[in-house]
């Protein structure tokens, strides 16, 4: 599905931050892969890297077999749009949409027509335990909500891939694992799956788990 | 510090929502107290109402002794200033000002002068190892540094009320750790501090802790 070889990512301030210094990592179709690791240390860029939202400054990437640095910007964003499921850290929900057309967004994009989006949406916010929602903006919504909009969000394309920056960071306990639940669910259906999480008990369930330490890729420690 | 009596809160969608069903709590000074409950529960509402950042649909409030429904707008906003940090749930950093800009604002709406601002907001910014970021804008910035950018912020005005709204949601285990410890000093040197928290292994090193279901007050759970 994926592989990254010396990928770097340098921010260019007045002092140049080089937040990934050569991270090699290979992600074989229906992987289910955490990443760990302490607070500024890599992982969100390397998530946007890998879900083709930003370009490594130096590295190859290949993307089904694909090298990325090959394709343009429109088959980049094409390619985003029909195989990748992402949840931001920040949700980025587009706040003058309701909880519903944020959630068909996706499948607008794709030219699915309304009643069959609606009907996919739906779908999604109830895997989510969001339906009673549906027609509150996200101001309306706690963050808990905010974070499961997202995710049911990124489930409506029925992407192959799945990136989840710490899908559960705003989520008590028992909403967290049902969350999780669904992500070990979408890997037996054969999706691949890569999650970020600080939640060491979340890490500990998932079967692949790497860690990032100063824009490296370290062990990610026993379950 | 706060007393909280028969507290309800509505929204008004089509269908009114009733978020807090009657909340009645007596907050003294010096007083550590965490808040935990589900996704959606209504403790982000509750905190909103005691940081007088919302009014509650009916019900009694006194700050300080002071009944809040007979206070203005502008009475409430001056208290707010002086008396109250907060850190929200998503952090509200404003966006084209730089980390050492975004913390230093509050002391900015008290006229404190720029040279000692610049000072107080370096001293809160090194208490959340955050010195090196200084002249990042918050999209230059991760999630869990966004966080403690916040914390920073709701710390320079030397406010005897504290309020936090799930202030290690985006942090590692030692990271969160580490800010807990600047809560739990913070409460040693007589502030009063409130926080929601997800995780249990926090919650449970707060000496005051309740939960709220359904929009009411519970039993905060064993330790
Ligand atoms: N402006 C609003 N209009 C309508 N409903 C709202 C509004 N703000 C919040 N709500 C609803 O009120 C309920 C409580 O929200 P609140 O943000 O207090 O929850 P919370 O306990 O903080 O949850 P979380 O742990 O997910 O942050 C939610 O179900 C939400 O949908
Ligand atoms: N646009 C940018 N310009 C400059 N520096 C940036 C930019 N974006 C991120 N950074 C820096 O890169 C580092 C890595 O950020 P990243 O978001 O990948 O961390 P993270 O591991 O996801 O952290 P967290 O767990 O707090 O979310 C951080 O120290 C951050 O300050
Ligand atoms: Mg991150
Ligand atoms: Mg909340």
């Amino acid at each position: 599905m994926i592989s990254l070889s010396a990928i770097r990512k340098t921010y260019g301030m007045e002092q140049p931050l080089e937040v990934l210094r050569g991270v090699s990592l290979e992600i074989p179709d229906n992987d289910f892969l955490a990443i760990v690791g302490p607070s500024g240390s890599g992982k969100s860029t390397l998530l946007h890297i890998m879900g083709l939202l930003d370009r490594p400054t130096s590295g190859e990437l290949h993307f089904e077999g694909k090298n990325v640095a090959q394709l343009s910007d429109d088959e980049l964003s094409g390619l985003r749009g029909s195989s990748i499921g992402f949840v931001f850290q920040s949700f980025h929900l587009i706040s003058h949409l309701s909880t519903l057309e944020n959630v068909e967004l996706p499948l607008f994009y794709l030219r699915v027509p309304p009643g069959k989006r609606r009907e996919i949406a739906r779908e999604c916010l109830h895997r989510v335990q969001m339906d009673h929602r549906e027609k509150h903006l996200p101001t309306q919504l706690s963050g808990g909500e905010c974070q499961r909009v997202a995710i049911a969000r990124s489930l409506v394309t029925h992407p192959p891939l799945i990136l989840a920056d710490e899908p559960t960071g705003n989520l008590d306990t028992k909403t967290g694992s049902e969350i999780f639940r669904i992500f070990t669910d979408l890997h037996e259906e054969g999706h691949t799956v890569v999650i970020i999480t600080h939640d060491r008990g979340l890490a500990a369930r998932v079967p692949h788990r790497v860690g990032i330490m100063d824009g490296l890729i370290v062990d990610g420690g026993a379950a």
